[in-house]
Order: structure tokens, then C-alpha cells, then sequence
């Protein structure tokens, strides 16, 4: 197990750093290791530059920074250990128009080998979706389903109005 | 293996039977606050085998079924059925195609069911093993705690390696 | 200082009930003393019943209804307790635009008596300023003030594009 | 009382002279991720009299000193000051206008003056008693801890309301 955690740790230090570079368009990023002689307690430093800036403690990094970081991370583990599913509830929120572009095509090129279900109110994001469902609560307290919209290809189809059970 | 459909009834403020057709890429959620996206999220959590109530924002499991409004009486029980496509085999089972069902009553007791017959909770982890299924570490992130992965202590960080490892 | 203590609780109560019924549009919200034999170290309890919903446990609320809460609280001890100024750094992020709307609204009000500096990404609130700056990095690194937006009768002055220093 | 205009030097990514003119409702402050935005509240906080480099998101005091970039050296000192408006004489000093500064060295020393004079922080902090400025639990809110009041323990709700008593 000691000899696995190496292994993944490696692995999700090299996709870190390229996943970072993609998400924020250059700067560095890496994984360190607090105490390499124990592997089975080990902590982790998560070294984040975004491109121009100097390097600092990660807890000077803007609230968007951060969220985009942590964004960084997390596809880099998936990278090295696919899931099939992902959910992600308003993960884009912290996140401005560009960094929300970046985040979105990125998780367009995911998709084609797992599946995700993300909670938005991002329109940016919301583009990208096959399936979009629209939830209300026509009566206050219960909550409906009211809409899905098809791909591209099935534009062709009208927007079903799914009826309230 | 991806989720086909996920069907709700008697859960949080899903209290009429409601179904969500998922596709294998990506399916976005959006609605107003408070109309009920997040409890989607809880579903799919509490249907793969959360055991935490308050991981579903709860103090005890009986707060996932549905309490009641100004025009709806609570009711008794609570059921999420999720139907997953094995067409590439990865669960060790022969079916193409896989139903798990998961309610619980006011009394505390949970049911599990496997293509609509009983089993238990174990059964149902057997079959997920070494997918990646029900281990939700980095596959389910909830709403606003993206910032979690950065802001831990660089011990608290090393779980998520583990659970890819 | 248990007197002003006990005061200055019954008086948040009070506006506490009022602001979240209009934050809202209706529903019920109070606070109770935990231990009210010892006011000195009691805890308070946050009770909060959107419209139309039950009252269950604040836990269960959704991210955009905990944060309406909280401010609903914040505006509370603020009537109460006026301060000259008051800073908020992206405090609408969790709220939809209808909840926007009615924050905003209310925000202006209070404007009249106190001054508000507010960081924000949401049109909708950035409405309601009278003098509107914008940040940014032409360098990367490095932050530069770019505009300065005038109240309604200005609005005859053009933006003026403050040179960068 | 009102804040009429905020000058930084050498603060975070601030690094050369910025002037930030408020008026008496509401400023709104808007920008890309990373560019600045929450060093302002910083900056006010800072010179507010603030002791904690935790609460201004880093390790030790030194961390709110510029630290250079890919094109700009580090520099050796911060600067912030403060113009407050005094014509309704809420400050106890007969001046219409007060200017607050803080400078602070990588040395580690700090330095206050009140109208360009040295003066301690005590003094600073007597003009402000009794006003709410200064006293910052409830008056300037960070970035993503909207939820902090809802969502911390019964028993540490209680700071707010003892701030107001
Ligand atoms: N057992 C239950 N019975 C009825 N309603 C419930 C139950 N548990 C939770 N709820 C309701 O569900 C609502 C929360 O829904 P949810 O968290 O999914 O909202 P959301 O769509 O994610 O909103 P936001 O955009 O603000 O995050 C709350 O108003 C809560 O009262
Ligand atoms: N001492 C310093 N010297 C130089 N730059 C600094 C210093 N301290 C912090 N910074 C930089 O300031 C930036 C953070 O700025 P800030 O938190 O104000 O962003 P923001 O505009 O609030 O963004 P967001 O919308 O993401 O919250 C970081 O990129 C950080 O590198
Ligand atoms: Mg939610
Ligand atoms: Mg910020």
C-alpha cells in the first residue's frame, strides 16, 4: 500500500501540474511530499503560481484562484483514477467568464470517457450540457421537474415539457 | 457503466415520483435557490450506500424523508431507485443492465434491492468493487466545499490520494 | 452587562423576524436562547421556515436559503446596532436573481443611513451603487484601477477612465 | 461618519499608489479573479488597526508587503491610509477630516500616524470607541463566509451579538 501511494501520488503530481497549466493559460503548480521517509502518514503541499505572480503560501491566492486550484487537483486524481461518474454541485461559482470557459471545455473533453452531473447557474457551463433539466416548486416545498433540452443533433425536437406527475 | 436513470420518490422535497433520464456525457441541473438540486445530490449519495445523515445535511436519516408542507402531509417513507448501464460489463454481474433501490421508513429500518429483489448493503458493494462506484471521495463534491481540498491541513489532504490509491 | 446583553437580543429578535419575512417574501424565522438561566454563556439557536415549507432544522436549508438567512441575521444586529460603514466581499454569490433583487433592494435602503463598500460579480447588484470601480492586472500581478461609474444625475459625465497611476 | 477615500502603497498587489475615492452610500468594486478585489477589504481592515496576518489570509505580517512579480522587485515597505469624514463629529476630535495611516518593514515594525503624526494604535482606536469602527465582527465580511454565522455551533454565534451589546 506504501509502494501504491507513491505511485498515485507521482502520477497525480505530473497531470497537477499539466491540468493547472491548461486551467489557468501558464504558471506552475506541484505536489510536495511534507515527510518522504513516511509514507503512510504523510501530509501534502499544494504549491499553486499563477502566471506572472510570485510564488506564495496558497492561502494569499484569491477566492477564484483557489476554487480553480482545488479544481486542478481533483481532475488530475480523475486523470490517474477514472470514476465513472462525477458530480459536482456549483463548482464553477467562485469562478469569472474566462476561467469558467477554460473549466468547461475542459470538463467537454472528460465527458467523452465518464459521466457527469453538475449543478450550475452558469450559463457558460450550462452550454455544454446534452441534458439540461430545469427544477421548480410550482407549489412551494415540492419540487418538479419542468424541462430537457436534447443535443445538437436533437435541436430538431421540440423542448419537452415534462408534465408534473 | 454510466447512470441511465435515477427515480425519486417520498425523498427530501421530492415527494411525488420523479425520474431523471441521464446521458453518458454531461447533464446539467439548474433552478431557482431552494427548489431542490441539491437534494438530487443527496439522492444519488444515499442510493450508492451513504451511511452519514449528516453527510445529507441531516441530523438524523429520517430527515431525508419527506417532512411536509403548508399543502402536503409527510409521509412515511422514502425511496431512490438508480438504474445503471452495464452494457460494457464492468460490474461483475451478467446483466446488461442493473436496478438499485434503497428506502427507508420513519421506523428507521432501510431496505436495499438489487433488479427489484432484496439484498443487503454488502451485496450491492461487491458489486461496485474496484470501479470506483460508492467510494465518492473525489466523484461527489458538494456545493460550496470545493475550497475544502486547499484549505485543509496538508494531513487532512492525503485521504483523497488513499481513496485513489 | 447580562442586562444589555438580554437587551440587545430581544431587539435583534425583533428585526430578525422582520428583515428575513422581506429577504423571503414571507415565511417565519426567530432566535431562541439555548440556556436563558445563564446569559452569559448561552448559545443562541437560528430558527428559519421559508414560505410554504416546514420547519425543520436550518441544516436542511439550501445553500442560497442559508445564505439569505445569514444575511437576513447581519442586517438585524445592524439595525440594531448601527455601524458607520460596512464592507461585503461577494456576499450575494449563493443567491439567484430574484433573491439578488430583494437583497439589493434592501441594501439600498439601509444605504441612506450608513455607507456600503461592496465586492460583487452580479449585475444586478452592481445597479444599485452610485460610484462603480473597476479592477484589473494589465501586469500580471499587479492591480490597477480602470473606471469610475457616477450616480443617475452624473450619469451626464462620461466614464471617466482614470489613468493608470 | 463615512470613509471618504482609501490610498495603498506597497500593499498586496497593490504596489504602486492607488486612490480609491467612496462616497457616502454604496461603492461597488468589481474584477476578473486574482486582480485584487478582497485585497481592498484587506486593506481597510489593515489599517483599521487588524493584529492578525491570518485574518488578512497570510502567514506572518510581512506577507502584506508586496512581493514582486515577474516584472516588478519586491519592495520594502506597505503603506495604507485612511481619510474619514468627521462633519457630523461622531469621532471625538474637533477635525472635519481625520487621515489614519499604517506603514509596516519587513523589519516587522509598524507605524501609525493621525494626520501625518505619529501616534499609537491606542490612540487610533480611543478616537474610533463607541462608533462600530474597528470593531469588525459584523461590519466587514470576507469572501465565502456568509454561511460562517448559520452554520458555526450554537455557542460560538454568540460574538456577534456581544460585539453589538
Ligand atoms: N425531508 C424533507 N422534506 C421536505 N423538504 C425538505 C426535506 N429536506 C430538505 N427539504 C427542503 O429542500 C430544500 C433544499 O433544497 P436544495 O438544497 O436541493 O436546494 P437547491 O436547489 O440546491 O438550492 P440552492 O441553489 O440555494 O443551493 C430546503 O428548502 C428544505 O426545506
Ligand atoms: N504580498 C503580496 N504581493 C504581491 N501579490 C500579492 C500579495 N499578497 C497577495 N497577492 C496576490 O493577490 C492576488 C489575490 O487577490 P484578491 O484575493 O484580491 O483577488 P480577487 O480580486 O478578490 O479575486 P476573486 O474574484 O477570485 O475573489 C493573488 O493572486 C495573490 O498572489
Ligand atoms: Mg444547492
Ligand atoms: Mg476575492
Amino acid at each position: 500500500s506504501r509502494v501504491r501511494f507513491a505511485e498515485t501520488f507521482s502520477q497525480v503530481r505530473v497531470q497537477f501540474r499539466e491540468v493547472f497549466r491548461r486551467l489557468f493559460n501558464g504558471g506552475d503548480a506541484d505536489l510536495v511530499l511534507m515527510d518522504e521517509t513516511n509514507l503512510l502518514e504523510t501530509g501534502i503541499e499544494i504549491v499553486a503560481r499563477p502566471p506572472g505572480k510570485h510564488l506564495q503560501n496558497i492561502s494569499l491566492l484569491s477566492g477564484g484562484e483557489k476554487a480553480l486550484t482545488a479544481i486542478a487537483l481533483l481532475f488530475a486524481i480523475f486523470l490517474v483514477k477514472p470514476s465513472p461518474f462525477c458530480v459536482f454541485d456549483e463548482m464553477d461559482a467562485p469562478l469569472d467568464d474566462n476561467n469558467t470557459v477554460r473549466f468547461s471545455r475542459i470538463l467537454q473533453e472528460f465527458a467523452e470517457k465518464s459521466q457527469f452531473i453538475i449543478i450550475t447557474h452558469n450559463k457558460l457551463t450550462m452550454e455544454k450540457a446534452g441534458v439540461l433539466y430545469g427544477i421548480t416548486m410550482p407549489e412551494a416545498g415540492i419540487s418538479r421537474i419542468i424541462s430537457v433540452k436534447f443535443k445538437e443533433e436533437d435541436k430538431s425536437k421540440p423542448v419537452r415539457k415534462v408534465p408534473p406527475a | 457503466v454510466y447512470f441511465k436513470r435515477l427515480e425519486i420518490q417520498g425523498f427530501k422535497s421530492f415527494v411525488d415520483y420523479t425520474s431523471l433520464d441521464f446521458e453518458s456525457g454531461i447533464t446539467a441541473i439548474v433552478g431557482p435557490n431552494g427548489c431542490g438540486k441539491s437534494n438530487i445530490v443527496d439522492a444519488l449519495r444515499w442510493v450508492l450506500g451513504e451511511q452519514s445523515a449528516k453527510a445529507l445535511r441531516g441530523n438524523r436519516m429520517e430527515d431525508i424523508i419527506f417532512n411536509g408542507t403548508d399543502t402536503r402531509k409527510a409521509v412515511g417513507m422514502a425511496e431512490v431507485s438508480l438504474t445503471i448501464n452495464n452494457y460494457d460489463r464492468q460490474l461483475s454481474t451478467e446483466h446488461e443492465e442493473i436496478t438499485i433501490t434503497r428506502r427507508t421508513y420513519r421506523s428507521g429500518e432501510s431496505e436495499y434491492l438489487l433488479n427489484k429483489t432484496a439484498c443487503r448493503l454488502r451485496d450491492i458493494q461487491d458489486l461496485f468493487l474496484d470501479t470506483g462506484i460508492g467510494r465518492n471521495a473525489y466523484s461527489i463534491l458538494e456545493q460550496g466545499k470545493i475550497d475544502l481540498v486547499i484549505s485543509s491541513r496538508p494531513a487532512d489532504r492525503r485521504y483523497v490520494f488513499e481513496e485513489a490509491a
